[in-house]
């Protein structure tokens, strides 16, 4: 579903040259629940900006469900996107003046679907991170947590092959942070592809797979043993 | 140092009323390390902007190094603000558009240093939390973790009395965080009163107390056993 090779991303700052990424081989099959891992700096999100097709890299290929994304415009990559990925960013990016249910909603815009599917859909993915009660609340007036849980529901609403989640239980409490995983793990059983962000071991016990970053280079790779 | 009595928090949304925080009765004194913990939505950011000054109470009294907030015009709630606390904001809010050198030294502005002993002391900040090589870089070219360690360089380059730090440590890997924890331990040590949320266990440990919020109140409010 996704391989990167030798996948570079430079950041220039006047003389000033960040190696975000170097030399970047991974590939990430249909169906897998891959946790990615690192300290801080080590290029995780600009890892799964890349994946995300939310940016392109300096050198080095990427290929997403078997399309290279050097071939696309930033329209057909835009669409690939919305057709194919969920993305629960670091920094949430929700829109400010957008209750909780119309920030879900997003994703619908340029579907097929009717007015009254879109409703559902989006009341039923905020149901499912525990935010029935909170549909109207625009971001400023929710707790940081349940920002975080806005973020994942309209990261699922549109039904993704694949979820590409950065720190998605960061600001959440064990037990709200298990519910989370466990929803991860329900939508995983059934075929998407999960690629989670996270510094929490716990957290990482609930992939199959661990990447670790390292200064921008892939340090570890390593599959789960069957229990 | 602080005193909360009988402390409500209502917010009116048309006909629905949440009540974020409920007969608040607590005590912190000078020098204390507190951890604040509890689920998502229960109250905890919402009593820290009490406690910061940030926000007002509904009803109920909060006195702040002996002056009871209720007297104090916005102004003055400033101004004790600026010379008693030092904030970490769970959303971090820094400006966009400025290094993180300038955002380090905001807290300053009103101060009387001169401006080499200002960029000192917001060098020293920086280096403190790991980041001397990122100080020219605005929040969009920083990391998750970096932004919100330049958060806390800022909230303690006025070498603050009180520390209140809200998920310090959410975007952090575990050694990162840990070296954050030794610089607060520090601090308390140097007698820096420090509250911080966080919904980490480990995290927790480092603290003197812990006080537990479920559903706006205070659940439990334990001191640790000297070890
Ligand atoms: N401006 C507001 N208007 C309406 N409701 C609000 C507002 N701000 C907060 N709330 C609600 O008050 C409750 C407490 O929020 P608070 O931010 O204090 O929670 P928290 O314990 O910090 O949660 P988290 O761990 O997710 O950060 C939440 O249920 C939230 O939806
Ligand atoms: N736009 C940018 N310009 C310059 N440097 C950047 C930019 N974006 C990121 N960086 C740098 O690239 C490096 C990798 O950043 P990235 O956000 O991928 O780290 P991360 O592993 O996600 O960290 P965290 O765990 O703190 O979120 C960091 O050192 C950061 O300072
Ligand atoms: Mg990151
Ligand atoms: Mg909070």
């Amino acid at each position: 579903l996704i391989r990167a090779e030798g996948l570079c991303k430079d950041y220039v700052m006047g003389r000033n040259v960040v190696h975000a990424l170097i030399d970047v081989d991974v590939e990430i099959d249909n169906g897998e629940f891959v946790a990615v891992m690192g300290p801080s700096g080590s290029g995780k999100s600009t890892f799964m900006n890349m994946v995300g097709a939310l940016d392109r890299p300096t050198r080095g290929r990427l290929t997403i469900a078997g399309r290279d994304l050097a071939e696309l415009d930033d329209d057909e990559q835009a669409r690939l996107r919305n057709e194919t990925l969920g993305f629960v960013f670091q920094q949430f990016m929700l829109l400010a003046r957008t209750s909780a249910l119309d920030n879900v909603k997003l994703p619908l815009m340029y579907t097929a679907m009717d007015r009254d599917e879109k409703q559902q859909r989006a009341e039923a993915a905020l149901n499912r991170v525990g935010l029935a009660d909170r549909m109207d609340h625009n971001p400023s007036q929710l707790s940081g947590g349940q920002q975080q849980r806005v973020a994942i529901a309209r990261a699922l609403v549109n039904r993704p092959r694949m979820i590409l989640a950065d720190e998605p239980t960061g600001a959440l409490d064990t037990a709200t942070a298990e519910e989370i995983m466990g929803l991860f793990g329900a939508l995983n059983a059934e075929g998407v592809t999960v690629v989670l962000v996270t510094h929490e071991e716990e957290i990482a016990e609930h992939a199959r797979r661990i990447i670790r970053f390292r200064d921008g280079r892939i340090q570890t790779d390593q599959r789960r043993q069957a229990a």
